[in-house]
């Protein structure tokens, strides 16, 4: 079967035939090629073990295990192909579904995920990610940004201002992300933009994960006194990554405009049209 | 009259840590969002006003907050319609308006009344389908387009009797 693809002047993004899931980026006008295989993983949330009765709750992340499960082995397709979007509709399970968009004339890969309610009938808390995964030989590094402004590097096990006794594999290694996360292996990048504060890591070479959704069972006896559960059957969130792939030189100048385009994102009022003029005569 | 005294509260209350990072329990959590939500309303009024005194003409301004789950009452019932794209940016960007609407084809002109590409998409995943139009908004300002329905002419059993001439 023909590759399933989308494209505009200057991205083409195709997906794998048999799982659905997205597989290359390619910069067209800068002969860029990226395999990238995205998808959204789960984390059972720990109620606490043999090294420490911490749960996951609130105030803490603290998955029972390295590993996490996969939302899904592949995604229901159906693409939709006008002259002014491109866009492939991916239902990963019922709680769990992705957009990926490419508008003619602009440069990065919008991923609208939705996710939730999220099932807790299992009895495991769960806290879900969607994850890149790529070949960039990043060395353990990767990037996060501070509010929108400063970009500090970070590296897997290890902190700057202290000998760290890693304990916690997986939580030890996340971050805040309030605008962007990227990975570079010195030549190309990739750069994950979000439209709210989220958690992030890198946790192995290439790969690169946010997390975008959580609900927990048991308290983190932090304080709040009540695990983050939502009330009723759980809540459903949407939100949006964008996707840039550049090289590394210039990479920085594309997601500084697009996050300011981002966070300043333009504002629609509708109105029924044609009322009185509002200045006398 | 509108004000902004209400969003202003809600947002320094909501500097405190449990609404900044979700660490507040349920309905302290939910009672944020009635503040933020209670704050929307009186800065709507504030908006409209504003809006009305830049574009010379009074209407009543509907704000669609559901958008991003392609709802908005407005869009989806009305043969004709505006649509003011505000930009905050301090330069000029050009931006795809989404808007869901119901059935049909529709005719969207720019500020300048000329004619705008514009497609209908149907969406896997939501029973609306949706209005795309590329706009172009200057920096810090606002830019205003008209869309109207087009009537689709459905061919009937018959084809429509044929208009009587006029011969000049």
């Amino acid at each position: 079967p023909s590759v399933l693809s989308i494209k505009n002047e200057y991205l083409q993004a195709t997906f794998h035939p048999d799982t659905g899931f997205l597989r290359t980026i390619e910069v067209l006008d800068r002969k860029l090629v990226l395999p990238v295989s995205q998808a959204f993983f789960w984390y059972n949330a720990s109620t606490g073990d043999k090294q420490s009765d911490q749960a996951s709750g609130a105030y803490i992340f603290r998955p029972s295990r390295e590993k996490p499960f996969p939302v899904s082995h592949w995604a229901q397709t159906h693409l939709v192909k006008t002259a002014l979007v491109q866009e492939v509709h991916q239902k990963f399970s019922a709680w769990c579904s992705q957009v990926v968009r490419l508008y003619p004339g602009q440069r990065h890969l919008e991923l609208e995920w939705t996710v939730g309610p999220i099932p807790v009938g299992d009895k495991w808390g769960k806290e879900i990610i969607s994850r890149f995964d790529t070949p960039l030989k990043t060395l353990g590094s990767f990037y996060t940004d501070s509010n929108g402004r400063e970009v500090l590097k970070r590296r897997r096990d290890y902190r700057p201002s202290w000998e760290l006794n890693q304990t916690e594999p997986v939580a030890g290694n996340y971050y805040p992300v309030n605008s962007r996360i990227y990975i570079t292996d010195g030549k190309t990048q990739l750069t994950v933009l979000t439209d709210r504060s989220q958690g992030g890591s890198s946790l192995r070479d290439g790969s690169l994960e946010l997390m975008v959704h959580r609900r927990l069972l048991k308290d983190d006896a932090r304080g709040v006194g009540e695990p983050l559960l939502e009330s009723k059957s759980g809540v459903w969130v949407r939100g949006r990554h964008l996707v840039l792939l550049d090289t590394a030189c210039d990479a920085a100048a594309g997601h500084r405009l697009l996050a300011e385009k981002e966070l300043l994102a333009p504002q629609v009022v509708l109105a029924p049209g044609g009322g009185p003029s509002y200045h006398f005569g | 009259y509108g004000d902004s005294a209400h969003l202003n509260e809600a947002m320094a209350v909501l500097q405190h840590h449990d609404a900044v990072s979700g660490t507040s329990k349920q309905h302290v959590a939910d009672d944020y969002a009635r503040q933020l939500a209670a704050g929307w309303g009186p800065c709507e009024v504030l908006l409209s006003n504003a809006l009305a005194k830049l574009s010379g003409s009074k209407e009543s301004f509907s704000f669609c907050h559901f958008l991003n789950i392609s709802v908005c009452p407005l869009s989806q019932t009305s043969a004709h319609f505006q649509v003011t794209i505000y930009n905050p940016l301090g330069r000029k960007v050009d931006w795809m308006v989404r808007l869901p609407v119901s059935e049909g084809l529709f005719l969207v002109k720019d500020p300048s009344n000329k004619t705008v590409l514009s497609k209908v998409v149907e969406l896997p995943s939501s029973d609306n389908p949706e209005l795309l139009f590329p706009a172009s908004v200057p920096a810090l300002g606002f830019s205003i387009y008209s869309v109207t329905q087009v009537p689709v002419w459905r061919p009937q059993a018959r084809p429509p009797k044929p208009w009587p001439q006029k011969f000049g």
